[in-house]
């Protein structure tokens, strides 16, 4: 247990072979080695066991781990793949994968509803995206009264749930992001293209380790 | 207003995970 010293081929919990990871994402092996590095950097920064808890997550994504974020926490549970609580190498890999800049836009489509569908019923509801709004709202320096936060789901639904039902389900979504094909920005992080070049530091500390 | 529900909550810092790869200060 502990942090795993990188002078030691010794690995985190739960670790997969970069090889096998990169044959099943938009990784190379060089990348998926430079995610280990910054894996294990996250995964020892609280709670060092080599496993990325939600405060651990959070701080990476904040540089404060008691920041409440709604969508931190979706996308927590999102790439904790097996639901245990915690999120694995393989689990890092596999769903960076989706927000690299060659990954399927159907996939960056899925993942995107499966974070919208809150209380994952298969459907985005009406109540569910006001919730989200509200939270997102309470969670940031923005105002919008009740009111026009109302006009906006209205307005929303009006554009996104063609069948009228309520709720927005993956057709209607695919078809809503056809149309706004901005709400996908947030699906891809140009650092994911080279992850090598973009931290050679890590790419150093691998070669020592993993050759 | 031009914009959608959802790209009101996209505007969310937790749902832009470039922090993941920033170095701390």
């Amino acid at each position: 247990m502990g942090c795993i010293s990188s002078k030691h081929i010794k690995h985190t919990p739960g670790y997969e072979e970069p090889n096998i990871l990169a044959s099943e994402t938009c990784f190379t092996v060089n990348e998926v080695q430079a995610l280990y590095e910054l894996f294990k950097k996250i995964s020892c920064s609280i709670i060092k066991d080599g496993l990325i808890h939600k405060e651990e997550f959070q701080l990476a994504l904040f540089r404060n781990s008691n920041n409440k974020n709604l969508f931190a926490d979706r996308v927590f549970d999102l790439f904790d793949i097996k639901r245990n609580g915690v999120i694995e190498f393989g689990e890092f890999v596999r769903s960076l994968s989706v927000f690299h800049p060659g990954a399927p836009t159907a996939d960056k489509i899925a993942f995107a509803f499966r974070l919208y569908d809150l209380r994952q019923t298969g459907c985005i509801e009406r109540d569910e995206l006001k919730e989200m709004v509200l939270a997102l709202l309470k969670e940031s320096d923005l105002t919008l009264s009740d009111d026009v936060v109302e006009q906006i789901v209205e307005k929303t639904f009006r554009e996104a749930d063609a069948k009228g039902d309520g709720r927005i389900d993956l057709d209607e979504w695919k078809d809503f992001v056809a149309k706004n094909p901005s709400l996908l920005k947030n699906m891809t992080l140009p650092y994911l293209k080279d992850i090598t070049l973009a931290f050679p530091s890590f790419v150093t500390n691998t070669e020592e380790v993993d050759v | 207003s031009q914009m959608n529900a959802f790209d009101i909550i996209s505007m969310s810092t937790g749902f832009d995970l470039s922090g993941l790869f920033e170095e701390p200060d």
